[in-house]
């Protein structure tokens, strides 16, 4: 059997498992240091502090090939994570996503939105379907700004692409605009948000999106 | 045949060629953005004002999954320069490496220096052998203080670490001397730079490891 026509029967069987449940997955994307991890940290911290209005459920799965400081980060936060390490890969499948979901199944059931942090690489995670609802890739200046027009093919699916650590730009000689015109080249329905993490620009609008996607009133 | 088999066939055609030829090859791995084109850039400028000694002639292979935005960075200092994409794979092979040599045979022979960009990955690239005199992973601190830790099999057959952007590294809260820690408890052997090619900090050091592989004199 080859590898993507495996993936596709374990990216339906997650996805009829988020849908019966009513639960929001969403596959985070990005290079390695790109941000996904500070996220989820904030996108917890937000819901927490009841900013997308009724108490919501959170899940995380953190990928990564090798050790857990992901997992330590986003665990301390007291949601239900866990971590998942390929060893090898340099992406998430479906089948390793549907092993993790399965050994606390009972638990995954009851969440609202699931935030799986793919690994941190650029080019072969978005091969593979794991049956998300919604995809994110976060790319963050500092990688420079050549980093969306080298990468179309990671950049054409995806449902929000998000450009970190914008007041960083000017230290490395980084067109930002440049950067938002070559993802539009490249997908002209995908929501942009410029975005700096630490100093909170674009957050508000990243709430607002997970806001809409998950129905709820504020 | 495997992958890894074919792999290493072309490799060793590789390697036949370099020695015959007298060629230092230089394998540079890094993350997308890591500073792999502007360490190639500033090792061409430095090589043209004799910072090296003698007259080296140098080649260079830029690889990349799409575009060719490096290779126009690089070709205009007036060096042997060959475009390499992939288009889909995330690293470069012995295969098509030897394939881009044959192209401009007789040019690659007469050089003294090859600089070979890999493709922006810090996962993949590394089970690749291509023939290589040296291997080299540049990490940016832009990339979280346990980048090191996460991709060990990346940093255990370096010859040199370069951890470079080390001039930003308060602005995204990270120690510089646990990621030497960590290189250093991962590959005790290679030798490690602390560097930052806009401010020219760790050039000087780059250039001597040169200096001292490629047996000139000052
Ligand atoms: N200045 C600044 N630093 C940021 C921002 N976002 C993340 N960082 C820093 O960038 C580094 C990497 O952030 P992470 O969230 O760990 O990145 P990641 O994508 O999860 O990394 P991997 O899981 O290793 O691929 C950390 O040192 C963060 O503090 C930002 O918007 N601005
Ligand atoms: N401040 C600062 N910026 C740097 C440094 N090195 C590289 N940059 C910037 O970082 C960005 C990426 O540098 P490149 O040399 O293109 O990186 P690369 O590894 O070749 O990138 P890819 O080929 O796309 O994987 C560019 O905007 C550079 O200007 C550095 O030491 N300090
Ligand atoms: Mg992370
Ligand atoms: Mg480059």
């Amino acid at each position: 059997i080859d590898v993507l026509t495996e993936n596709k029967r374990f990216a339906k069987d997650n996805r009829r498992f988020f849908n019966e449940n009513e639960i929001i997955a969403i596959n985070i994307m990005g290079a390695v240091g790109s941000g996904k991890t500070t996220l989820i940290e904030k996108t917890i911290l937000a819901i927490k502090n009841k900013e997308l209005g009724k108490e919501l459920k959170v899940g995380a799965i953190l990928g990564d090939v090798f050790g857990d400081s992901d997992f330590k980060r986003v665990s301390k936060h007291s949601v239900i994570a866990e971590p998942l390490n390929t060893g090898k890969e340099c992406h998430l499948d479906a089948h390793i996503l549907n092993h993790t979901l399965h050994q606390r199944i009972d638990e995954f059931k009851n969440i609202d939105l699931l935030l799986i942090e793919n690994v941190g690489n650029l080019i072969c995670p978005s091969d593979f379907d794991l049956g998300e609802t919604y995809r994110v890739v976060i790319v963050s200046v500092t990688e420079g700004e050549d980093v969306i027009e080298k990468h179309p093919l990671t950049f054409v699916n995806a449902d929000v692409i998000i450009i970190n650590k914008v007041t960083l730009a000017n230290l490395v000689d980084v067109d930002v605009e440049k950067m938002v015109r070559d993802a539009k080249k490249i997908n002209s329905k995908a929501k942009i948000i410029k975005m700096d993490l630490k100093d909170g620009i674009g957050i508000e609008e990243w709430i607002n999106f997970l806001r809409s996607v998950l129905d709820v009133s504020c």
